[in-house]
């Protein structure tokens, strides 16, 4: 199974629509300080279920939300759709292509949705499950915090253990 | 489950020993229960030594040093069960380009079973991408997304959105 | 005492304004005392906005953005009593080409009075300085320096030990 | 006042002794990963009092005498002398040239010089007070420590205050 599509819409600094396209092998993502690279990752363990607003940043779920410049109005909702391909059958269902997609509101209501239709966050789980993609499987290696792992205390160090095994 | 950690915590050591002999070609480390008697809550050490130097304490290798041991450690946990993507973020950023070099070397092994998707200001890691994205704010706040593809001869640019 | 802290504190919050909008190229920034009532206990609290951006909290902002507002910060309050000479440690890491030149043109004008000593991996960071000192391990494990000077045409490599 | 000449001896990775000779204006330090340009870092701070071992990364203060390679035997000690110019007469001293030496012993024991005087960690620390040269003074701005400044809660940001203040 592999990452094919990736659309980003009022998520954080992407205000418009945005979508790319993956294939297998090695895709670089560059660009200059405060452009979006970071935000681009932060929108992959969103969608995949990240539940800490600290984890992303923010103070508060709502904060993802594009909240305007000088010259554009804020969002009302931001929404994520990871699209991956499966082929190979690796995830348990007949289709050969699965989308999750995340929405939050204002409100701070939340929605997601598998292949179109309305699901649980314990669906959205349930799905990854034992396909290694769970957020806490090292499936994102985060700017600024490979430094902890070797300096962190022996006790420290076991959490993170404790979360791959 | 005690079996279950045992197990897993002995490829991960197998793992990192073998990672880190490859990214510093040479020298040698290891993961190191504090307390064998007590798998379910002991502490885990690190201890390593790049080649050439002698064996101290892991706080005094320099922040590249630090860098390039911790992304052995990651990748050994991630050969455990290895996800079908994998996301790093300016992960290279500490090292100079012999070890960016070395590094990018071995994610291109691990790329044949595993997509990366990598953010990086290095253009020693840029070389290995097959499909570079450009993200740009020309409109102060928006960002918005460039392609270009290098996998079959010249690169072409174009909005992706 | 409390009202050399409120002076002090004065003087930092100009200076903080000031370098962050050189070092950005407009935007704005505050340092705010939490609880104005309380001054000498009160936490500080850091309120940043790039050019063309919103007002949001700073944890926020990049890891660029962050390192330049920190740079900001300190030279804010190196500005209160500069020591005569300051070592800088790859403190231009996490900054891109732009920045890394924005912050060197900032430096040359502190550098005036005061010495500046820079270790860096960045080649634009390097182009500002006067002497530069390599640093090498030829024999594993020892370190050798070797200088280059720059003030006066072509550079010479000797070894200095 | 400026900074005139750093010699580090037995230090760290500095085996041999190294001289290191200064001018007003910017001077960098370059090489790899792992060469030893922090080390010159740590040895200004060291031989201007650092009294934390953890903050030069060690555990205990011998920790910073050169430990040998495979075909170097271990330093017996280590010893860093800086030199300031004191033409301006900032410095409370007759002297154009002060310099200020610290060893560190086996068995741990410490020694501080001013001009090859034996001195006390007292007399170097009132020589730099009021000059702007002790370390509290953000005269050595840290690799990897730039980020907690921003990142850090308000009390802990007023710390860092307190110290420069
Ligand atoms: N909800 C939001 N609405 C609008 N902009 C946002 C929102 N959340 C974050 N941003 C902006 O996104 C920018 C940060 O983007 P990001 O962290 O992706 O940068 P980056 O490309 O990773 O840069 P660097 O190379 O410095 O790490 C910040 O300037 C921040 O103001
Ligand atoms: N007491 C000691 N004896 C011998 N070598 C030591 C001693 N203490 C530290 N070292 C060595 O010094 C090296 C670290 O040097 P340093 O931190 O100065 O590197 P650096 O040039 O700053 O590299 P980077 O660019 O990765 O930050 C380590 O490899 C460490 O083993
Ligand atoms: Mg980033
Ligand atoms: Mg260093």
């Amino acid at each position: 199974m592999y990452l094919k599509k990736l659309e980003i819409n009022g998520f954080k600094s992407f205000a418009d629509k945005t979508e790319l396209l993956f294939e297998p092998g090695i895709t670089s993502v560059v660009g200059p300080n405060g452009c979006g690279k970071t935000n681009v990752a932060d929108s992959v363990r969103w969608v995949m279920g990240e539940q800490s607003a600290k984890g992303l940043r923010a103070s508060e779920m709502t904060d993802v939300i594009f909240n305007g410049t000088d010259s554009r109005k804020a969002s009302s909702m931001a929404e994520v759709t990871l699209t991956l391909s499966n082929e190979d059958k690796s995830l348990p269902l007949e289709y050969d292509e699965i989308s999750i997609t995340r929405r939050v509101y204002r409100s701070g209501e939340s929605e997601y949705l598998i292949n179109k239709a309305i699901a649980r966050l314990k669906d959205v789980k349930e799905l990854f499950m034992g396909t290694g993609l769970g957020i806490s499987a090292y499936s994102v290696m985060a700017q600024g915090q490979m430094d902890q792992i070797v300096t962190s205390k022996p006790v420290e160090r076991r959490a993170i253990f404790e979360e791959a095994a | 489950s005690k079996e279950l950690f045992t197990s897993t915590f002995a490829t991960v050591q197998e793992n990192f020993k073998d990672v880190f002999q490859r990214l510093f070609e040479g020298g040698r480390a290891e993961l190191i229960l504090i307390d064998e008697g007590d798998v379910l809550e002991s502490g885990i050490e690190i201890v390593a030594r790049p080649p050439g130097k002698r064996l101290q304490s892991v706080s005094l290798l320099s922040g590249g040093e630090k860098a390039l041991t911790a992304i052995a450690l990651l990748f050994a946990l991630f050969m455990v069960k290895p996800s079908p993507f994998c996301l790093l973020d300016e992960i290279d950023a500490p090292l100079d380009d012999v070890n960016t070099g070395r590094f990018i070397h071995l994610l291109k092994e691990f790329a044949k079973r595993t997509q990366f998707i990598m953010i990086t200001h290095s253009k020693v890691s840029m070389e290995i991408a097959d499909v570079i994205y450009g993200v740009t704010m020309q409109e102060a706040g928006v960002s918005k997304i460039i392609s270009t593809k290098f996998k079959e001869g010249a690169p072409e640019g174009a909005p992706v959105s």
